[in-house]
């Protein structure tokens, strides 16, 4: 049975697409069989991994509000072992679709039954908010990767965030823990950098992988490429990061 | 009465908090009585200005949910001219809770009503998505500012966040128009950040500000010391855009 992996933290642009591509690319190549689900009604994770939106006929979205079959949605990349499910704009209105359903929030949980035995590491890119599409993640979820930009803002949310698995935990999905905390875009140059990610490892010991993420612009031009930085720029600081954080995720799965 | 512009974009870290705070800041040094209502559960406006979320009585969730009076929560900033209506985390249970409520997407332009004659200007600082809060902000605004990362992503959501002002405007509120993009984050080392304003410039000709707010590391450090960077550091990179901008904001106003 795969492990179900939900990336999410509701602050806007700390990493979480960008940490999906990359370790799952890096998971993929390591030999586990890796799927990815896009459940941003943005679809970063589909355009960063080259697939064009419009070319799509079916979704997350179908998944979620019709229970069409994971295994008939989810498209290869070009990363060998690699796949996932696509997201399209009309994602955004499911939110407001899913609230009169019944068992609303475990419409992904149910999908990836389906699908769980055909791959090692299932990942989950989240939108950031707590919402219902969030909600679906968590009670998927076996556990919860928390990407961490070494920001001010950082620590802002992070106690709802803890809150919201607190609380899905035992109403929704006993098995959900924190699968660790990852510091993204880490500029050794500055002083803040250092001290946020000295605050983090304070408040959140024990949970926060040794691997950080530096701030590196290959990864931010991989997407535009449709490639992760492993494929992209294979020998930047920006994909030596992400192939050790697969290491050290795999050795926690 | 008060212009009012909802500071959106449902991209994730691109700058809306940044901006609403430093163009807020410098609209106030300029002689503009003006007003920030902090619309993000996460509440960095609120921490970004120094204000301590723990000590609030009442936010901008009294205001929606039980119509508290705005000057009841307004409260003032270190910056002359300058208040905020603060935001707490039971935000984050409004979007839900609105739902069932007569006039739910004009909450905030009711509240807003009350107030806009002490005002020369109110900016509302909008989460990362386009549910009902934004809503509310789009109701409730004459015009709309969109901060945009020059990053590869920028362009994915844009015509979604188009699409959603088009629908407000037809059913909500006809006066709503763009105010106009600001170009953020630009770092000028990168080909991606000339290639990404370019294309900016390209499909949105005649919207996007002249003035383009640089990276900056004073801009991210500021609000760990609750201030605006026109305080914190006013002679920075960062503090000279903001100060542009503001310019060229009251000039469109
Ligand atoms: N380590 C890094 N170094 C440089 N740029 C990065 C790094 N990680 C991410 N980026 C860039 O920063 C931006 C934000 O990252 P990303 O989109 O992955 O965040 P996110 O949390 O998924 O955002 P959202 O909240 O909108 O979903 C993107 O343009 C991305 O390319
Ligand atoms: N021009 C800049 N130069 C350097 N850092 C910046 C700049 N603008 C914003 N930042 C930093 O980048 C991060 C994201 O900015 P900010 O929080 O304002 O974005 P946002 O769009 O409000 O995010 P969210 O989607 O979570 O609401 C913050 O840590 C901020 O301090
Ligand atoms: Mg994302
Ligand atoms: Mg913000």
């Amino acid at each position: 049975m795969g492990r179900v992996t939900a990336c999410t933290n509701q602050k806007g642009g700390v990493g979480k697409t960008t940490t999906v591509i990359n370790l799952g690319a890096c998971l993929a190549q390591a030999g586990f069989r890796t799927l990815i689900i896009d459940l941003d009604p943005q679809g970063n994770a589909t355009s960063g991994l080259g697939i064009d939106r419009r070319t799509l006929r079916t979704s997350i979205y179908d998944a979620l509000v019709d229970r069409h079959p994971i295994e008939d949605i989810a498209v290869g990349t070009q990363i060998p072992g690699l796949d996932i499910v696509p997201s399209v704009a009309a994602l955004s209105g499911a939110e407001i679709e899913l609230v009169p359903l019944p068992g609303r929030e475990r419409r992904l949980s149910a999908s990836l039954a389906g699908v769980a035995g055909q791959y090692d590491r299932i990942l989950i890119d989240c939108p950031p908010s707590l919402g219902l599409l969030t909600i679906n993640a968590l009670t998927a979820a076996d556990g919860v990767l928390i990407p961490i930009q070494t920001e001010y803002y950082a620590m802002e949310g992070l106690s709802q965030l803890v809150n919201t698995i607190r609380l899905v935990r035992n109403a929704l999905n006993p098995r959900l823990e924190i699968e660790g905390v990852v510091l993204t875009m880490f500029d050794g140059r500055t002083r803040l950098s250092a001290q946020v990610a000295a605050e983090v490892r304070r408040h959140l010991n024990g949970t926060v992988f040794e691997t950080v993420v530096p701030r590196n612009v290959r990864l931010s031009e991989a997407p535009s490429h449709g490639q992760p930085v492993a494929v992209y720029a294979p020998d930047s600081t920006g994909a030596t990061a992400y192939r050790n954080l697969a290491v050290e995720v795999a050795a926690r799965g």
